[in-house]
């Protein structure tokens, strides 16, 4: 089954 | 020094229900353009973005940038005791440990003052990448919302699918499954229930249902809410304020 992705996976930190 | 007010604490009130379900403490930050806010829910599935134009309030003053490390729920504990129709006003000086909210009743010669605790939150930002997203869809706010619970009957997951044809909105679960398509169109007379789609490519995204009936609490702040899809990519969800928006990024289920 699909897994839940995080945001942090995309969006780098500042 | 921060000084805002708003002639209807209901703006305040609405956007505060907006995203208190989804953050616990996070810093708001103030300029002479306005106020922001970027936080994270708490299993870091959501990006919430709030931005609030100076424009928006009927008087704005923030000569110096000002953090206001807040409780979300304090804030929309204390938001309880105004009126909808309140002139509300924001205040916090300089370097001070505290916001002091201030709802007036015209009518009826009653101020209420309260003053609300700041803290200091080390908190981190994002870079949220520029995109081109291969879908966008604006569309009735409520008609999501009521699309996403119908939905939310049936499985904890939806999956959106847009093509030129429209957006398609499906689950499954053990009792079986569901799907609503809507195809493009205008309406003259009601805009908000018009359907406008732009592509560049279909995209198909699953999201989970919960968080998605947390972020569609937005629904009473925009008559309309603007979908962005790329692929594998999180979504960006709109929701346009007179001089502002409030905007969620949305961590897609992905298949392994």
């Amino acid at each position: 089954p699909p897994k839940q992705a995080t945001i942090m996976s995309f969006f780098a930190k500042k | 020094m921060l000084e805002a007010k708003l002639d209807a604490a209901s703006q305040l009130k609405k956007i505060v229900e907006a995203i208190r379900d989804m953050l616990g403490e996070c810093n708001i930050e103030c300029n002479e353009t306005g106020l922001a806010l970027q936080s994270l829910d708490k299993s870091h599935i959501v990006l919430v973005s709030l931005l609030l134009g100076s424009d928006g309030f009927s008087e704005y003053r923030c000569d110096r940038g000002v953090t206001l490390g807040l409780n979300i729920n304090s804030l929309a504990t204390v938001l309880r005791c105004a009126n909808n129709d309140d002139i509300l006003t924001l205040r916090s000086e300089d370097r001070a440990n505290e916001l002091i909210l201030t709802f007036e009743d015209s009518k009826a010669d009653r101020i209420s003052e309260f003053n609300l605790r700041l803290m200091d939150i080390d908190q981190e930002y994002l870079a949220i990448p520029e995109t081109e997203y291969a879908a966008t869809v604006v569309m009735s706010a409520a008609v999501l919302q009521r699309t996403l619970r119908d939905l939310s009957a049936l499985s904890e997951a939806v999956t959106i699918e847009i093509d030129k044809e429209g957006i398609r909105f499906s689950a499954e679960g053990d009792l079986g499954k569901g799907s609503t398509h809507f195809k493009p169109c205008v309406d003259m007379e009601n805009a908000e229930n018009s359907i406008n789609i732009t592509l560049s490519e279909p995209v198909s995204l699953s999201f989970n249902l919960q968080y998605f009936s947390n972020i569609t609490k937005a629904s009473s702040l925009s008559s309309t809410v603007t979908l962005q899809m790329t692929a594998g990519m999180p979504a960006q969800i709109e929701y346009k304020l007179p001089s502002g928006h409030v905007r969620y990024y949305f961590a897609p289920k992905i298949e392994d």
